[in-house]
């Protein structure tokens, strides 16, 4: 769909009106490890899509926040200059949910963005 | 900046590439201008040049538009998520996500689910050359991009990272390297 200028959108497409692909993620803001949450399995796949979760894991796809998440969401918040709490506290949410390039930011197991230049963020990255 | 593994880039002696648009598609001209713009924008800094060439079936590189599963093992997910992504060289694939709402001219707005076209262009650009994902913010080659933003021009970062990998276009002055963002950054894209 395309428009030649913001003028020529319609007005439905608003964003409140629009059920984005990650939008329900929002509702796992606060959640931290050891927790179990309906749905977090789909947040554990969007980190194994950019390769946060080995893809072989896929038996960790369960709604626990477990180990494998948290190592995931603390070298997600290394690449995006984040605070690194292991959490899903506010401002990792509302990074998470933004419109992204679908090519992974960690590749075999390593990183090349920021994650990848500290050395001990470096061994998580390989031991997943 | 960064590089895919073991630093894929096309062959010195392939400096002058071609690029085509998915017949199917029916690309118009003004969409297409808008690719012409975001090869420029890589072709100032490196020594390549990028020609847009009729037969899709024979070009280096091959733009299309496609909705949900298309056949690469990548499925585009709907509205937002992931906008585009494109492989590393030599494959020359980029492909964009047509359920989205593509603003071809000027800045979009936050007011509205849309995704500015040149700025997702550029970006992928940089794949198709080479370049990995950046964690500097201000970089074309950062993954993140808000609907409210336009970000086209070469920051410092994504300089550096493609002349590493192709050397300097000689006419490049220095002079086209951005810091900073334009329009709003400050909406959450959603």
């Amino acid at each position: 769909h395309f428009f030649p200028n913001v003028s020529a959108i319609p007005p439905s497409l608003i964003p409140n009106a629009i059920e984005g692909a990650w939008t329900s993620f929002q509702n796992f803001t606060g959640c931290h490890p050891g927790q179990k949450v309906d749905g977090l399995a789909k947040l554990k796949r969007y980190f194994q899509y950019f390769g946060y979760i080995n893809n072989n894991a896929s038996t960790n796809c369960t709604d626990d926040f477990d180990d494998a998440l948290e190592e995931a969401i603390k070298t997600y918040q290394l690449n995006f200059n984040l605070n690194v709490t292991g959490e899903l506290d506010a401002p990792t949410m509302e990074h998470i949910v933004r419109p992204r390039c679908g090519v992974a930011d960690v590749i075999n197991g390593t990183s090349s963005m920021n994650s990848g230049k500290r050395p001990e963020s470096h061994i998580h990255a390989v031991a997943h | 900046y960064s590089f895919f593994p073991n630093m894929p880039r096309w062959p010195p002696s392939r400096t002058d590439l071609t690029y085509a648009f998915l017949p199917a598609n029916q690309i118009e001209d003004s969409v297409k201008v808008v690719f012409a713009r975001a090869f420029v924008r890589w072709s100032d800094v490196i020594p390549m040049t990028f020609t847009e060439t009729a037969s899709f079936s024979t070009a280096d590189i091959r733009i299309g538009f496609f909705s949900g599963d298309h056949g690469d093992g990548e499925p585009f997910d709907g509205v937002l998520g992931t906008l585009a992504h494109a492989f590393s060289p030599p494959s020359g694939l980029l492909h964009l996500d047509g359920d989205e709402n593509w603003v071809v001219n000027g800045s979009p707005s936050t007011a509205y689910a849309a995704v500015d076209l040149e700025s997702v262009a550029v970006h992928e650009i940089g794949h198709l050359l080479g370049l990995g994902h950046s964690s500097v913010e201000e970089a074309i080659m950062y993954p993140t991009i808000s609907t409210g933003s336009r970000r086209v021009e070469l920051a410092s970062d994504d300089i550096q990272g493609i002349q590493y990998l192709y050397g300097s276009n000689p006419n490049y002055n220095g002079s086209t390297a951005a810091t900073t963002q334009e329009g709003d950054t400050s909406g959450s894209g959603s």
